[in-house]
């Protein structure tokens, strides 16, 4: 071996790194390129979605988003040295334009031990009065768009003006009856978790009476200033349980199922509105009304840039995107809030679905799929998680 | 990152913001 080792002859050679590459690229390319698909009620009615844009898109979607979140998570989530916080959070708050003066710990920001700490502050207590309106702004941001859906048409939803995408893409489409394809187990939470709110106490959102019926759409408006409407007998001092979250592996939305939204009452619409939050705003977000969440759909798609720059270009943006579908109700029927995720935000939390795990590693499953878990047993009455106006729901964190 | 709202309403729901506006949370969006 040594006499081997001394007399063996060195030859020095470039490596085809370039090569390399290129295979890897092309690899990748063919790769996309098989995922990709046009968003059409294909003949067999599963909905299906095509990256759609200029160049600069292709660009972005032949990246490894995914990775390149979870890095910058890492990143984010690693312990910064005392001395550095206060300059670096400072530093961001410029740069992005956060206002400082109204987080949890401005006092003293080496509170916050890194940036992922500081990028999922809370604000002071009584920073956001609750507006009393029907509906109010569950986060802090910029209204993209917003209007009323035509839903005798095809069901798509303008993203910003020109630029329209399916709603059934975004909610995916009701499943066969249960059993059907999929396994539903039941993942009880920790007693704790959640907040614990009497069906009495809940019934009371900002002073206005509202009795569970009217609540959950059975009945007609608020009954403002009078008593609740006693037609609702519930147990006196009932609580709410801890929800317990039945998953139901999801499948891909199947041949000829109803939309989540196809039954609208009469005299009714369906509305939307799309707001964006900025690097430098407070990322979590609250309840938008006082509704029941029933279900909730986990799409783990691409994690494009959402701001309005690559909202304007990229058709298909937020049915591409991983987002949580929330699905439920309020007094006047269907109700649904859907958090999208972005590159430097990848992680969408709930506070009350400790089992939802957005971002994780591995192969994505194909465009459309979901992971659906319903929240059957978070009330006896209400059938889902309730949650009243301004109620903190979760929110969104960097990777 | 983004939140779309989508959700069914009487037809006289207004929206009392526009697109492009600046919003905080709890801040009214609509009403009837």
């Amino acid at each position: 071996v040594a006499e081997a080792w001394k007399e063996t002859p060195t030859t020095w050679y470039p490596l085809p790194v370039a090569v390399g590459a290129l295979l890897l690229v092309a690899l990748q390319y063919r790769k996309k390129r098989s995922e990709r698909a046009e968003v059409d009620s294909s003949p067999d009615g599963s909905q299906v979605v095509r990256l759609k844009g200029p160049w600069q898109v292709h660009v972005l979607g032949a990246l490894p988003l995914r990775n390149m979140s979870r890095v910058w998570g890492y990143l984010n989530s690693l312990e910064l040295p005392i001395w550095i916080r206060p300059t670096g959070f400072r530093l961001y708050s410029f740069i992005f334009s956060a206002d400082l003066s109204e987080i949890e710990h401005s006092s003293d920001l080496t509170k916050y031990v890194s940036l992922g700490d500081f990028f999922y502050r809370r604000l002071k207590p009584g920073s956001r009065p609750i507006a009393e309106a029907l509906l109010v702004s569950p986060a802090d941001g910029r209204i993209l768009h917003l209007g009323e859906i035509d839903s005798e048409g095809d069901g798509r939803v303008e993203q910003v003006k020109g630029l329209s995408y399916s709603l059934d893409a975004l909610l995916g489409v009701e499943r066969g009856e249960k059993g059907e394809g999929k396994d539903v187990i039941e993942v009880p939470f920790k007693r704790g978790d959640l907040e614990h709110v009497d069906d009495k106490e809940f019934a009371n959102v900002n002073g206005i009476e509202y009795s569970l019926d009217q609540l959950i759409g059975r009945g007609g408006s608020p009954a403002k200033d009078g008593p609740a409407d006693a037609s609702v007998e519930q147990p006196a001092g009932s609580t709410i349980r801890d929800a317990s979250v039945a998953m139901e592996v999801g499948v891909r939305p199947g041949i000829g199922r109803k939309s989540s939204f196809s039954e609208l009452k009469e005299g009714s619409g369906l509305f939307f509105a799309v707001i964006y939050l900025a690097p430098g705003d407070y990322h979590r977000f609250h309840s938008p009304t006082a509704w029941v969440v029933e279900r909730r759909r986990h799409f783990a798609g691409e994690l494009f840039s959402v701001s309005p720059w690559m909202a304007r270009r990229l058709a298909n943006l937020f049915v591409l995107n991983e987002r949580v579908a929330l699905l439920g109700r309020w007094k006047h029927g269907f109700f649904s809030m859907i958090p999208v995720g972005a590159t430097n935000v990848g992680s969408i939390k709930i506070n009350f679905d400790e089992a939802l795990r957005t971002n994780v590693r591995g192969r994505k499953p194909p465009a459309g799929t979901f992971t659906e878990a319903v929240y059957s047993a978070a009330s006896p009455i209400l059938h889902g998680q309730p949650l009243r106006p301004g109620q903190e729901m979760g929110g969104f964190s960097l990777g | 990152s983004t939140i779309v709202l989508v959700f069914e309403a009487p037809k006289g729901f207004g929206f009392s913001v526009k697109a492009g506006e600046v919003v905080r949370v709890g801040q009214a969006l609509g009403d009837i």
